[in-house]
């Protein structure tokens, strides 16, 4: 199974849309201090079903949602797309794989798989077992080592568990 | 359900200390089971930098803190590899030598895990097949832009 | 007492904006007092980057929240400095146009204060009158040898 | 007032005795990962009176003493000494004061100013309107920014407190 592609609109600050094309190997993100790569983090870790708005770095759940700037005004909805292109890794029939989650400012949100309609719990099932389900430590965020080293050994058998 | 966990977790930590040795250049990593039965137990992390006594975790030095938490994602990564992994700057703490270390694992396991990291460090630019900038020209908002290493600056 | 802390908050106050809008370019930022009677008063911070929305302080970036603490403690040294001050890799997150920012303000301050910073990056270093290495060659023990910066490393 | 030296031996990793010299401007302290660059600033933070282990990185007291390696015995004492040249602000009527600070791995402790003993309240007021006493942020550790823009604004009130 491979990703192979981001879209994200409105989502922190992605006011206009970004897509982002990957490749087998090792992509670096870099860029300037606040400009946007960690959002880009934490676009990946929402599709995928993350529903703490403290591990995004928000306090309510609209601060995903781009709140404007001196020039742009506030938007209405958020959506991550991520695109894999699956060998049979999901449980699923299709070579291409589009997972979308969406959030509107009224609280309303939605996911989708391939365009239909779907619960999270669908989502947390397609990727229970490849090692992206939701206690693995496949996304490693920005200053986490202190707070993975500090983890109660009860709270590190779940990373275990996912593993097993 | 305890057979598969056990035998997950002798290979993880068989990996834990290979990788560590690697990372570190010598020394030992240990994980055991703490508690009484193997249903609840929890994960205890012990390690040695080579010609170091053993301590606690909290004596390490910033640098090895982030190295040991390096080299479990590497043995997790070993047992199972998941199809990608992002790391959102974990290499800030590391000096240049680390860099170098850290590079030379990532390019190994590119193999089998495609790696997305965010970095200003030089050294983990260097070892990327594709670099994305990404950059805030507009006012507040994220764009993404193409990137060549010897504009992309990083120490 | 009241009066004397009404006092340095107003200047604190007033040079935390100064520094703010130096190191990034502009915005603002505030300081203020939560809370009914000044005895007790916590203390709020909330800034605002430029060209950005004001947020809460969670929300800015990992660099954008150093540089928040960096303008923070010039501004209490402006006020009042102190003979010395110690900063151990406080420029790990920042990229390499603020630690350019970093060292000049470094460079400003260390009229009246002595700084003593630990650090791996070499824009830091460039910037530094004295320069100590650290090693551990002999197992397990901390030696100090000198330094010159063309052999210091660092990025 | 100048910091003019540190000397520790037996602190931490400093099983041979190190000294340092300090002079105006700006001092770069550089090495590799693990070489006792933060134990530095651990001595100097403890010398001032650092009363919490845990703000040092030990479990317990005994743990800023050399503890040993593969090649050395462990210590029994732990002793850091700064050196200032006072131009008045240290209340006291010499131009050298010398701060020293000793612990015995039978839990003993002892201050002193330049050579005679003293207690660690001596130490605190003598520093108390220098800047540099305890609530001061005169030194920042290793990955200390989170816990400073985290604290309650109760807590944050010791810092203006101590500069007013
Ligand atoms: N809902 C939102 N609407 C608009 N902008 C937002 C929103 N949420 C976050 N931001 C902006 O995103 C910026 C932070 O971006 P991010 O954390 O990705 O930076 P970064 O590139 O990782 O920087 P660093 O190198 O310092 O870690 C903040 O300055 C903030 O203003
Ligand atoms: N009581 C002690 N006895 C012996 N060694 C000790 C003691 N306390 C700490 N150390 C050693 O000091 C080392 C950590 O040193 P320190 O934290 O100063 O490193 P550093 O130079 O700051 O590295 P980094 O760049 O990674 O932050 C540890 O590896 C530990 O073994
Ligand atoms: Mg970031
Ligand atoms: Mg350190």
């Amino acid at each position: 199974m491979q990703l192979k592609r981001l879209e994200a609109y409105g989502f922190k600050s992605f006011a206009d849309k970004i897509e982002i094309e990957f490749h087998p190997g090792i992509t670096a993100i870099v860029g300037p201090n606040g400009s946007g790569k960690s959002n880009i983090t934490d676009a990946i870790r929402w599709v995928l079903g993350e529903q703490n708005i403290r591990t995004l770095r928000g306090a309510k759940t609209e601060d995903i949602i781009f709140a404007g700037s001196s020039t742009r005004k506030q938007l209405g909805v958020a959506e991550v797309s991520l695109f894999f292109d699956n060998d049979g890794t999901l449980p699923l029939d299709y070579r291409e794989v589009v997972v979308t989650r969406r959030l509107y400012r009224s609280g309303e949100s939605e996911f989708q798989i391939n365009g239909s309609r779907c619960r999270l719990k669908d989502i947390h099932q397609m990727f229970a077992d490849t090692g992206l389900g939701h206690g693995s430590m496949s996304i490693i965020g920005q200053n986490r080592i202190d707070s993975i080293l500090n983890s109660k050994p009860e709270e590190r058998r779940v990373f275990f568990e996912e593993a097993a | 359900m305890t057979k598969e966990f056990k035998k997950a977790f002798a290979d993880i930590q068989a990996y834990f200390q290979e990788s560590f040795a690697a990372l570190f250049g010598g020394g030992n990593a240990e994980l055991s089971l703490s508690g009484e039965s193997v249903l609840e137990a929890g994960i205890e992390i012990s390690v040695q930098p080579p010609d170091k006594k053993r301590q606690n975790l909290s004596v390490l030095s910033g640098g090895e803190r982030t190295l040991t938490v390096i080299a479990l994602l590497f043995a997790f990564l070993r047992y199972r590899p998941s199809p990608f992994s992002v790391f959102d700057e974990i290499d800030a703490p590391l000096d240049d030598a680390n860099i170098a270390r850290f590079g030379k694992f990532l390019k190994e396991y590119a193999k089998h895990t495609q790696f997305i990291v965010v970095t200003h460090r030089r050294g983990t630019m260097e070892q990327a097949d594709y670099l994305y900038g990404v950059t805030m020209e507009d006012a507040g908002v994220s764009r993404l832009v193409s990137v060549r290493l010897d504009t992309a600056g990083g120490e």
